[in-house]
C-alpha cells in the first residue's frame, strides 16, 4: 500500500532512503524514520538548509551554538565523512548507527580508537592521551596538579602500551578495553532502542513496514 | 575514587562532549 503522506514531501539534500540506511546499519527503517524527524530539528537550528553545522551540533549538544570542546568537534569530524564541513543525513544515521546497543562492539572500539587518535596517525600517542585529560579538565570543575595528571597518563598509558613502543595501536587499544569495558560504555546510546517513541510523528505515516 | 586512581580514558569518557545524549533532549 503506498502512502499519500509522503508524496512531494522536500527532502534535504543528503538525503538517503531509509530502506537502504536500514540494511547498512543496526536501525530499522521506521527508525531511521524517526531519526530523520530528528536531524531535520537539528538541521534546522540555526540554518535551515537540511544539514548540521558545527554551530548547531554544540547548540544541541550543549545548548550554547559557541562553545567549544574538543571531544564535540572530534565526534563531529568522525560523523562528517564526506569531510565537507557539515552532517548530512546518511552520514548521521551510520555514525549513529555505532552507538545503537545492537551494534557490533567491534565497531565501537574502533570508532572510540579514531575519536582518540587526535592527529589521525593510526595511533594514540602520550602527548595526545595528555592533551585530552587536560581538555577534560579545562571542562570540568575538577582540579589536579601538574604531577597528578602525569601520573595518571603515565599508569594508563604503561597498561595500554603493551609493546612498550610509547604508542597504543588498534590491536593494543582493543586488548585494553577488552579488559576494561566500562571505557566504551559512552559508546551505546540506550535512547537509540526507543527512538520511535521519542519521534513518532513520521513513524505513523510510514510507507514502509519493517 | 580518587581521581590518581582512575584511567585516563576513563575520566576522558566522562566528558559532555561525549555526551551523545543530549541530542535527543527536545
Amino acid at each position: 500500500m503506498g502512502c499519500f503522506c509522503s508524496k512531494g514531501v522536500k527532502r534535504t539534500p543528503g538525503y538517503e532512503e531509509p530502506t537502504v540506511l536500514a540494511a547498512e546499519t543496526p536501525f530499522t527503517v521506521s527508525e531511521v524514520e524517526a531519526l530523520y524527524e530528528l536531524f531535520k530539528k537539528l538541521s534546522s537550528s540555526i540554518i535551515d538548509d537540511g544539514l548540521i553545522h558545527k554551530e548547531e551540533f554544540n547548540l544541541a549538544l550543549f545548548r550554547n551554538r559557541n562553545k567549544r570542546n574538543l571531544f564535540a568537534d572530534r565526534i563531529f569530524d568522525l560523523f562528517d565523512v564526506k569531510r565537507n564541513g557539515v552532517i548530512e543525513f546518511g552520514e548521521f544515521v551510520r555514525s549513529l548507527g555505532v552507538f545503537h546497543p545492537n551494534a557490533p562492539i567491534e565497531d565501537k572500539i574502533a570508532f572510540a580508537f579514531r575519536l582518540y587518535d587526535l592527529r589521525n596517525t593510526g595511533s594514540i600517542e602520550q602527548e595526545e592521551l595528555k592533551e585530552m585529560v587536560l581538555a577534560l579538565l579545562h571542562e570540568s570543575d575538577l582540579v589536579l596538579s601538574e604531577d597528578v595528571i602525569e601520573t595518571i597518563v603515565d599508569k594508563t598509558f604503561s597498561q595500554a602500551d603493551a609493546k612498550g613502543d610509547g604508542k597504543i595501536d588498534q590491536e593494543e587499544w582493543k586488548e585494553f578495553v577488552s579488559k576494561n569495558p566500562s571505557l566504551i560504555r559512552n559508546m551505546t546510546l540506550p535512547y537509540l532502542k526507543d527512538i520511535t517513541l521519542a519521534f513518532p510523528s513520521f513513524v505513523l505515516r510510514s510507507e514502509v513496514e519493517d | 575514587v580518587a581521581p590518581v586512581t582512575m584511567n585516563a580514558f576513563e575520566l576522558i569518557s566522562t566528558s559532555q562532549g561525549l555526551n551523545l545524549s543530549s541530542l535527543f533532549e527536545k
